[in-house]
């Protein structure tokens, strides 16, 4: 579960305040299916990162299963994140000088899984995105749409029971579209929770509850607490 | 005029090789708007690299406005990328260390336009794309669709005579998209020559001409020479 209360995040530039989030009250419940839109530039990855525990609201209370996250140590932050959430970025952020398969991996390398089980699950979860005969190529050697695949793949590979998405799909292909789309659906029948950030309203349509974000603040909020 | 004959492109990997371009025949007129779509990995960007004078073939003929590309000097070349080309990259490819304005004057800082004139016509763009409030945000203070924007506005600021983009609307939500696509085809009313890589069939239905590529071919080709 998921509570977030008067959450802000305000960068100071010079003298002048810009207003990320606004402040910020949602309630997450476990298996819940959540798409949140906006425009460019209204907050939505600035949230995804307080979520996802990669970044620290400016004020506010995250309570994530029941812990205050800014109360965590730095210790219990790395292991809810490896553990529980995983985490795809807007910009994909793969280690440059790791394999596709190797990035894939990197999270269950933390988990301190043993190398042959590391690299079955991992090789597991880049065929399921299609990029078996890719899988030892250089982030640079992918196109844009395989480098967004190896980062799904990478959020996936330690089986966390959140699934936090920044438009995973923003450089897919229609066909690759629905192949990821039909991996998130599977995972949340089997009550995982996902989040997903986009600004394509059929794949909002996927999710069981609609939030619009503008201008740091949720101004919709549909389909609440269905799971 | 772009001219492609034979056009391949070949990585070595180790004893294997992987074809991103297999044999690309293609002419595009002055004036045409051409939408480029396929698959993820089907070599869409590779071929946008070789037409933006960013990357040379493995073997096939290039022809731009009559003139061979792989028998110009890097200095014509850069000449030509600078002036007669304005690219968006599919990663946007800003500088981290330059302003959202600057990024945008860089185009005109390499074509010798002095200062004053440059930030002018700089801003023109940013505030065209909807970026006048972030005009001294750095790409690491923006949101994702904002570097996107500030990619376009670059491309566009040395008033080039081709405009190719690869995926420009990736990240932008469906107000943006069309802000950008009015920006295009007021570009291509002009007589300017269009080619855009998308993954979205309504973006695509703007152009007049339409291509798809498979593993590294063009498969279909429509609307030919239509202007
Ligand atoms: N440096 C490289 N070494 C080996 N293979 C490469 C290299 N760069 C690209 N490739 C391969 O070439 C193929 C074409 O890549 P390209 O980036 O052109 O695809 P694309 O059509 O733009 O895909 P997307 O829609 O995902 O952006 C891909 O299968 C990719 O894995
Ligand atoms: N480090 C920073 N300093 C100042 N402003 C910032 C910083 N990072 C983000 N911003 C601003 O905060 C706002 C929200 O950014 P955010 O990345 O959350 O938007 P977004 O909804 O994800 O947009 P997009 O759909 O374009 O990805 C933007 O207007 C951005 O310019
Ligand atoms: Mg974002
Ligand atoms: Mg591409």
């Amino acid at each position: 579960t998921i509570e977030l209360r008067g959450i802000k995040k305000i960068y100071k530039m010079g003298d002048q305040e810009v207003a990320a989030l606004a402040g910020i009250d949602l309630d997450i419940h476990k298996g819940e299916f959540a798409a949140l839109m906006g425009p460019s530039g209204s907050g939505k990855s600035t949230l995804m990162n307080i979520l996802g525990c990669l970044d620290r609201p400016t004020t506010g209370s995250y309570k994530l299963d029941g812990s205050e996250v800014s109360h965590l140590t730095d210790d219990e932050l790395a292991y809810t994140r490896n553990r529980k959430i995983g985490f795809v970025f807007q910009n994909f952020n793969l280690l440059s000088k790791l394999s596709a398969v190797d990035n894939v991996a990197l999270p269950l390398l933390y988990a301190g899984v043993g190398r042959s089980e590391r690299t079955q699950r991992a090789m597991h979860f880049i065929e399921a995105v299609g990029l078996g005969p890719r899988a030892d190529h250089m982030p640079s050697e992918l196109s844009g749409g395989q480098r967004q695949r190896v980062a799904i793949a990478r959020a996936l590979a330690n089986d966390p029971k959140i699934i936090m998405a920044d438009e995973p799909t923003g450089n897919l292909d229609t066909k690759s579209t629905h192949e990821i789309m039909e991996i998130f659906e599977d995972l949340h029948a089997q009550g995982r929770t996902i989040i997903l950030v986009t600004h394509e309203p059929e794949i909002a349509a996927c999710a069981s509850r609609q939030l619009l974000v503008r201008d740091g603040i949720i101004t919709r909020d549909e389909g609440r607490g269905v799971v």
